[in-house]
């Protein structure tokens, strides 16, 4: 029951963090217990909830190396049933160290939550460093946030590469749960055809629903809240609350 | 004469590519001879000046391995007087490889291109691993594409800790040219705000010229043409021309 999900993309900015913390937020509002895991030196998924800076260690960088026993990683956050492992710059000298040395102790680390929370996120890094490899070795399934534009777009081959990879390795069941498109802008020809496109190649693998852009989901993190607490009516958080619904309705999430 | 520009920020999406691109451009029209190299495993910076995903060895790989004289990684673009250095997704292993190995070369590339070439400038990817700190330890000058938002602006303290660092070790000398604010959307309260602190905390450090949002910017990668040729006489184009007229007024740029 529940699942272990990768939000992973190495491109940069296309709104990662943004589907981590709302998808984290949706799945707690529906009643599971999510845990948040924010894999990325730059903590914006724990400045998007509000954990303060002096607040964040112990968090992932301890748990990857073994100091912290897991439960120890937790912090409660503004949102009923949403926990959250923060993190902290220094996770970014583990983003270049030695996998074998990390991917130990996330595996326990991942039984250990399971006990308590029924899905477990991982924001990743713009990156295919250690701290991706880690993430996906260990999650069920990998959700792709897309921005629909062309640079972002050419990126997804190493996308596809990188999960081939790991099947093929350490984690022979990584489904992908699919392509979600973000920050789409209908009124432009570029987020059409990109979309035409997208759809054409990954077909059923893309989500039905997709998450438009809403200067709101910009403004939230300053306020240290989800969207879709920070304004529940915005498009982007009804949006992110229709994917919520998709996904839960999906054999692989029961 | 001339200069060694790195243009870097750890958080993705922000026009790092947009910018290096355009500003080479501006640069050979100016009349300098500029070369681009590509230090992100994505290469965005070799799509955006259509270089053919065949053609992209030997480049920055096999530069910063030391298996190939530098001169025979340059690649003519289509934009009379700036040359290129390809990446390919092989990239990727060296950010994650031990930085001795690296640095050497690049310096000794450097020293090179410089022979044939007025101004470098590296296009980074988004973390601060080896491929960003090589390029941090051989430039003269950093240039920061700020997206006006939140998330971004938070991650400006990284970067500047990331400056320091590279001063106080490898690269003394190393400038920051200034911080550019690109994507602005001077429609949104949120863009307004997030420029009044930025001004005022960097001060004469914030380039007067500003980056609008233009859905030209991003169309052109899929011409393989920079925004400057695809479409000259968007706002975003005139901005990066000016940027340029702005940095060659500079003394340090002379
Ligand atoms: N639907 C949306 N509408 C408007 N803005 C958005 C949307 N989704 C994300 N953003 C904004 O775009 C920027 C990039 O999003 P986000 O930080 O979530 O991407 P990311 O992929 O996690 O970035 P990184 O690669 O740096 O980790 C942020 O400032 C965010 O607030
Ligand atoms: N001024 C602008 N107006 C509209 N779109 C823009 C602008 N600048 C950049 N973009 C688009 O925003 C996206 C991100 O820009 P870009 O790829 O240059 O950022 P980056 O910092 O290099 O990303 P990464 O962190 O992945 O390397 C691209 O699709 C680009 O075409
Ligand atoms: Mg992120
Ligand atoms: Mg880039």
């Amino acid at each position: 029951h529940g699942r272990v999900v990768a939000i992973a993309n190495q491109k940069g900015g296309v709104g990662k963090t943004t589907t981590a913390v709302s998808l984290a937020t949706a799945f707690a509002a529906a009643g599971r217990k999510a845990l948040l895991i924010d894999m990325d030196p730059q903590g914006n998924a724990s400045t998007s909830l509000g954990v303060a800076l002096g607040d964040r260690r112990p968090g992932v960088t301890e748990l990857l190396e073994g100091r912290t026993p897991p439960a120890a990683t937790i912090r409660t956050t503004l949102v009923e049933g949403l926990d959250l492992v923060p993190a902290t710059s220094a996770l970014a000298r583990i983003d270049e160290g030695r996998p074998q040395v990390d991917a130990r102790h996330l595996g326990a680390a991942v039984t250990a939550f399971r006990i308590t929370h029924t899905d477990l996120f991982f924001d990743c890094p713009p990156s295919f460093g250690w701290l991706t490899l880690g993430a996906l070795a260990v999650a069920d399934g990998v959700i792709i946030p897309l921005q629909c534009e062309f640079l972002p777009m050419e990126g997804l081959t190493q996308v596809m590469e990188t999960i081939e990879m790991t099947r093929a390795g350490p984690n022979r069941n990584l489904a992908l749960d699919g392509v979600l498109l973000t920050m789409v802008d209908s009124r432009t020809n570029l987020a059409r055809d990109v979309e035409r496109d997208v759809r054409e190649h990954f077909r059923s693998k893309v989500f039905k629903t997709e998450i438009p852009r809403s200067v709101r989901v910009a403004e939230a993190p300053s306020a240290g809240e989800p969207v879709l607490l920070y304004d529940r009516n915005s498009p982007a958080s009804q949006a992110y609350v229709a994917l919520a619904r998709e996904l839960l309705t999906h054999e692989a999430y029961r």
